[in-house]
């Protein structure tokens, strides 16, 4: 028996919106501690991974581990019938089970909708990825780092990311000339403007832009981004959610041949 | 020009 019911059901509406140009397919594993979902693009060349820890649930009952394959399209489908307000639920009997029950409950429990959803058999991708003490670690406004991103991207496809003690660079060269944006330590009381860098060894690390414009499709889940980076090593881009866990994104830097 | 590198170049496959 495996049930999972979520107070703010906006939030899995949210993580799905967020993921959704990223990836096609995804295994949510449910265990006693709670959700988790690891999935890469077509390309290899990102990955998400979602963890969603059970006391972040208003109920949360995960009798034995079970491997569920979903369509995010067809997840997506689903879930426009959740209204923002509306509690939502995760619930199967079986063990090995062919399909997810959905229920959606407004505020009053006068409107309670339930859905079955197909499950698929994916041959799980999943990659060992080292817990790694980032050498620079920058934490900022979401919308700030989307904004940026955006911007740059309007004059070239890759982005180089520099740190330094004080501050991040963000530069771009493309045909119709270069740019960059530097941002510095700033200990704002404001969360729009509060930059906070932790630079043991300062990076340098190329990537492609339109992964970040995904990436960033997550800004409505967390006011707050963190950008982590070492030298050869994939950028991780969290996002956490209050309460109940994290989304992050991992992506391959480009090297200059 | 840079290349892209993959994810496979970092992590293993479980």
């Amino acid at each position: 028996m495996f049930e999972a019911k979520l107070q703010q059901g906006v939030i899995f509406k949210k993580i799905v919106d967020a993921i959704k140009d990223l990836v096609k397919s995804v295994n949510i594993d449910a265990s006693t501690s709670g959700l988790s979902m690891q999935a890469m693009d077509s390309a290899h060349v990102a990955l998400v991974s979602l963890k969603l820890n059970e006391n972040g649930f208003k109920d949360y009952r995960c009798d034995r581990p079970i491997t569920l394959g979903l369509s995010i399209e067809n997840l997506s489908k689903i879930l426009k019938c959740a209204g923002n307000d509306d509690t939502i639920t995760l619930q199967t009997d079986e063990e090995e089970p062919s399909s997810l029950k959905f229920f959606f409950e407004n505020q009053q429990a006068s409107k309670i909708s339930e859905f079955s959803l197909n499950l698929m058999s994916l041959d799980s991708e999943s990659l060992g990825i080292p817990d790694t003490d980032y050498s620079s670690v920058i934490q900022m406004s979401s919308a700030e780092f989307s904004r940026i991103c955006k911007e740059l991207s309007s004059i070239s496809e890759t982005v180089e990311i520099e740190t330094s003690k004080e501050s991040v660079k963000f530069s771009v060269q493309g045909d119709i000339g270069a740019g960059s944006i530097t941002v510095k330590n700033n200990q704002s009381d404001k969360d729009v403007d509060r930059v906070d860098l932790q630079i043991d060894q300062p990076v340098k690390l190329t990537f492609a832009l339109r992964y970040l414009n995904m990436f960033n499709k997550a800004v409505s889940l967390s006011s707050t981004v963190s950008l982590n980076m070492s030298e050869e090593n994939p950028l991780m881009v969290e996002y956490k959610i209050d309460d109940l866990g994290s989304l992050r994104f991992y992506l391959a830097p480009k090297i200059s041949d | 020009l840079a290349t892209q590198l993959l994810l496979s170049n970092f992590f293993n496959e479980m």
